[in-house]
């Protein structure tokens, strides 16, 4: 995350790093059920394989296991079917744990957004992520507060890519905050009236976010995907 | 390749030898880059004479952005091309080695286009140095040279009337764009080659159409797509099923579609469970039914774990004639399946008439646990 602080343990619980040895953490992911995650599909690029994951969550100092931290195996990667590399359209993946993590104040699943419930563009919310800070990587979880902002303005900013209805677009014109290499696949939340925390976005892509060419982020619109994720779970989850 | 696997870079897992070195990893991948897709050759070789070590680094680079932008100028024809060149180079399918473009293609794109950057207080892209770039036919070196039917612009990019390149998301957006408005002519989906949809009149591409994923608001672009018997139904990817077939708890739709939203509750306050099977709706008995079956019937609801179970007497003055579904006397053989599969209809309507009613609640989510009170 640049532009942004660093967070206090438990205070995202839903955010969990997708690691992959030797290198450790690759992407971020988002705790939707006790069995379930999500991220984006682009990190699995080349790796598509589930034996070779594992999702840490519980976890703010990735260089420091905590006594709340809970590792799981990967048993299944659920790449989108219409996953676009070149263009990095539908940027989702469901990730299946091998086993249920246990629910704790540290660790516990983010709401899904209702169909068709899209932020208000100008509303602010929240990014988390192990990424880059422009300097250096972090060790400790970051945080940075983002303004949604609409599909028309954000394509503004990209000339030479498509926003399409599957991406969401969040940050600042002058690229103050913003998520950056290392980001992908963690949550974009909003929080409700009701003070619950709903996913509206996994981080996906943007301009290189300490170039010279800034903009908003763009992420992976998970409204337009609710019923896809549903259907998988379901789908995994049953002898059919 | 320096340890024993490849890198992204190096196109996939293959295992490379843990005594090559990086310039061995070289081989030719598919041109994936938007941006590129149009040139007389389709496959690169990484790393780029920009540096970047991927497509996908690349697709995000300044230069990504920047050429694009200046192709618009219309400062030289053969702009794209070059940028192409040295963002995706050729690859030798011999060799597998990079094609780069010749001096003179450099020279020519810097001349013409370099001031045009520096109105706008641009530089051009450090490390397109042309004098790395080898002349015209020197010695054995080959290099590349547009071709002058080669099309400028790139397939996320309209060509104006005038020549000029454009976003392609500009064309036919009501706003004009190319210096002789060519951008708003024609602006039907047909003639771009693409079907509209009804409602809202936006274009998409034929492959869309009946992919069994809904593009158009009105899911016009998924209706009429099959035709199937009076005694079949049509699966979200639109094939056809016997209508015995759904709801029984076995995937006859190669999507499973036909699996999909088999349970569900009445929205009246009673909560009953309603159980779709041969495209009907049933209510099921609640003879022999079990707790395990609440928490079968919330989780495949997608809602949590049952806060309550009623068995509700059936109102005999209600009208229509009660549709019933039993619970399977070896349903616990069938661990691991869906709620559907565990019921069968019978001969006989349900001895108790009392059908099953449900309260689930969801699992907690999106809560943060408050924050720790201390004395001060």
């Amino acid at each position: 995350i640049l532009g942004g602080r660093t967070s206090r343990p438990g205070r995202w619980p839903w955010q969990c790093s997708l690691q992959s040895d030797p290198s450790g953490h690759i992407c971020g992911c988002v705790l939707i059920g006790r069995k379930w995650a999500l991220t984006v599909a682009h990190c699995f690029e080349g790796r598509e394989s589930a034996d070779v994951w594992k999702v840490v969550s519980g976890i703010n100092n990735l260089d420091h296991p905590s006594p709340f931290m809970q590792t799981r195996k990967v048993k299944n990667v659920i790449v989108h079917p219409r996953y676009n590399r070149a263009v990095v359209d539908y940027d989702i993946s469901v990730v299946e744990l091998d086993r249920e993590v246990e629910e704790t104040s540290y660790v516990r699943p983010v709401c899904l957004p209702h169909r068709g419930q899209l932020p208000k563009p100008d509303t602010y919310c929240y990014i988390t992520g192990w990424g880059h800070m422009g300097n250096r990587m972090p060790f400790k979880l970051q945080e940075g507060e983002v303004r949604i902002i609409s599909l028309d303005q954000c394509q503004s900013y990209f000339d030479m890519k498509t926003i399409t209805s599957r991406m969401l677009c969040a940050g600042y014109e002058s690229g103050t905050v913003d998520s950056c290499m290392g980001d992908s696949g963690g949550p974009l939340v909003c929080q409700e009236p009701g003070g619950r925390w709903s996913l509206y976005g996994l981080t996906s892509w943007g301009s290189v976010c300490f170039s010279k060419v800034l903009g908003p982020g763009v992420y992976s619109n998970v409204t337009h995907f609710v019923e896809w994720i549903e259907r998988q779970i379901y789908l995994h989850t049953f002898q059919l | 390749c320096i340890s024993t696997t490849c890198t992204h870079g190096c196109h996939g897992n293959t295992p490379c030898d843990s005594r090559t070195n990086g310039s061995n990893c070289s081989q030719c991948e598919p041109i994936t880059l938007e941006l590129c897709m149009n040139l007389p050759y389709n496959t690169t070789s990484f790393p780029n004479y920009l540096g970047h070590q991927t497509q996908k680094e690349t697709s995000i680079s300044w230069e990504s952005s920047l050429f694009p932008a200046l192709v618009q100028t219309n400062c030289y024809k053969y702009l794209m091309f070059f940028a192409c060149t040295i963002l995706v180079p050729k690859c030798d399918p011999e060799s597998h080695q990079k094609v780069p473009p010749c001096r003179s293609l450099c020279r020519n794109s810097k001349e013409r286009c370099e001031s045009v950057l520096g109105i706008v207080g641009l530089q051009w892209p450090e490390d397109t140095d042309c004098t790395q770039f080898p002349e015209d036919g020197q010695g054995n070196t080959t290099c590349l040279l547009p071709d002058p039917d080669v099309d400028e612009c790139s397939p996320s990019h309209f060509k104006c009337r005038s020549g000029r390149c454009v976003l392609s998301s500009k064309r036919c957006d009501g706003r004009m764009d190319c210096d002789d408005d060519s951008d708003e002519e024609h602006c039907g989906c047909k003639e771009r080659g693409l079907w509209e949809c009804p409602s809202n009149k936006a274009c998409i591409k034929h492959t869309m159409i009946c992919d069994g994923f809904p593009d158009c608001p009105d899911l016009a672009d998924e209706r009429n797509c099959t035709i199937c018997d009076d005694n079949e139904l049509a699966c979200n990817n639109h094939e056809c099923v016997h209508r015995t077939l759904w709801c029984d708890g076995r995937k006859h739709c190669s999507d499973s579609s036909d699996e999909w939203d088999c349970v569900s509750l009445s929205n009246g306050s009673s909560a009953a469970l309603t159980v779709r099977r041969t495209a009907s709706e049933y209510q099921v008995c609640a003879d022999d039914w079990h707790p395990a079956l609440s928490r079968l019937a919330c989780g495949q609801m997608g809602l949590g774990v049952p806060t309550a179970a009623e068995m509700l007497l059936d109102e005999p003055s209600q009208p229509g004639r009660r549709r019933w579904l039993h619970v399977r006397p070896d349903w616990l053989q069938k661990n691991g399946s869906a709620l559907q599969a565990m019921l069968e209809k019978r001969g006989h309507p349900c001895h108790s008439r009392t059908k099953v009613s449900l309260h689930c609640s969801k699992e907690d989510c999106g809560r943060r646990p408050a924050a720790r009170m201390s004395k001060r």
